[in-house]
């Protein structure tokens, strides 16, 4: 174990879907509240410390 | 670590003893929620520095492609998992791909010409590695002590265009989210001496100026040892040859270069660099 308890190598997923409604789109994914992006963040252990987006997409950095 | 969310794809990538895994199964609760099915996934890493620090289901690859293979839905029936080596047996590449093989996704994770690269770097440069420390008492939020590292590191000179999301974590790290357009990068850094670490990721395509952010990645932290996975569908040999002749200049030596092929048409190239001075 690293001294600091981490561990530089990151681990990266990526997913996609796809869905028949259009009324989804066009933000899908990212209707998604920010409650329930803290509830999958939480499953793995992280919180977000910092988010900003744009017309195409939300990027968020987090904790670790 | 990082998130990102696209209309019909989320990234997300983790370091630590996070469990980024145990994301999937909520992931899909809260998709199918909004009418969103999940039609492909991939996961990748390379090589833990401290593998037995890790908690399940990271324990080992095994055990990350059974949770993988119990986790995913069973229409995602195109599945491969594969251990890329290098010249080194402790840096590999590790990638789990799956799909539904009945969606086109020649439009979703890779168009021909785009490319994903995901950088490793170890043994940075220690005076360089040292930028990413916060100095004590310095009043700074970690936002504005992050901005305060993109700007001193030149981190803002590898996509200029780039809207940039930093933060710098006390006493040491650095984590950054670059914007343009739709395409995303991210830097995250370790700077801590014995096991320093910094990553560079991208989109990118054939045409861009990949070049010109390698190098820029190259003169920020001077790995001592470098990879790059590179992930597209169609093989280009004339992209990784550029991209070799790129670092060898400030360097660095190509001393390993494996090719697989996936599921979806996704071909995954794992490159290894050393410094000369090794």
């Amino acid at each position: 174990m690293a001294v600091s308890g981490f561990e530089g190598f990151e681990k990266r997923l990526e997913l996609h879907f796809f869905g028949d409604d259009p009324e989804t789109f066009p933000l899908g994914l990212r209707k998604i509240d920010f409650e329930s992006i803290q509830q999958v963040l939480e499953a793995v252990q992280c919180t977000v410390v910092s988010a900003v987006g744009n017309s195409y997409f939300d990027a968020y950095v987090l904790s670790e | 670590s990082s998130l990102f969310v696209y209309p019909t794809k989320i990234i997300i990538k983790t370091c630590g003893t996070t469990q980024l895994l145990k994301s999937i199964d909520p992931m899909i609760h809260f998709a199918h929620h909004l009418g969103l099915t999940l039609c492909s996934c991939r996961y990748t890493r390379g090589s833990f520095i401290f593998p037995k620090s890790q908690p399940f289901p990271h324990s080992s690859f095994k055990d990350e492609v059974t949770y993988l293979e119990d986790t995913i839905p069973s229409n995602l029936c195109y599945r491969k998992a594969s251990i890329m080596p290098s010249k080194s047996s402790s840096h590999s590449w590790h990638v789990f791909t799956a799909n539904d093989g009945s969606h086109n996704h020649s439009h979703m994770p890779y168009d021909n010409d785009i490319f994903t690269i995901e950088i490793c770097m170890t043994e940075l440069d220690p005076i360089l590695a040292r930028k990413f420390f916060r100095r004590d008492g310095d009043g700074k939020t970690g936002d504005s002590a992050g901005k305060e590292m993109t700007e001193l590191t030149g981190i803002n000179e590898i996509n200029p265009n780039a809207l940039i999301c930093d933060f710098a974590f006390d006493p040491c790290g650095y984590s950054m989210n670059g914007m343009d357009g739709d395409w995303y990068s991210t830097i995250h850094v370790t700077p801590e001496d014995g096991f320093s670490y910094a990553s560079f990721e991208c989109v990118g395509s054939i045409n861009d100026d990949i070049v010109h952010a390698l190098r820029k990645v190259v003169q920020i932290f001077r790995p001592g040892t470098m990879s790059i996975s590179t992930t597209w569908n169609e093989y280009n040999n004339e992209m990784l040859t550029k991209m070799a002749k790129a670092v060898e200049p400030l360097g660095l030596k190509c001393r390993s270069c494996v090719m697989d092929q996936f599921p979806a048409e996704a071909n995954v190239v794992f490159q290894t660099f050393t410094a000369r001075r090794k």
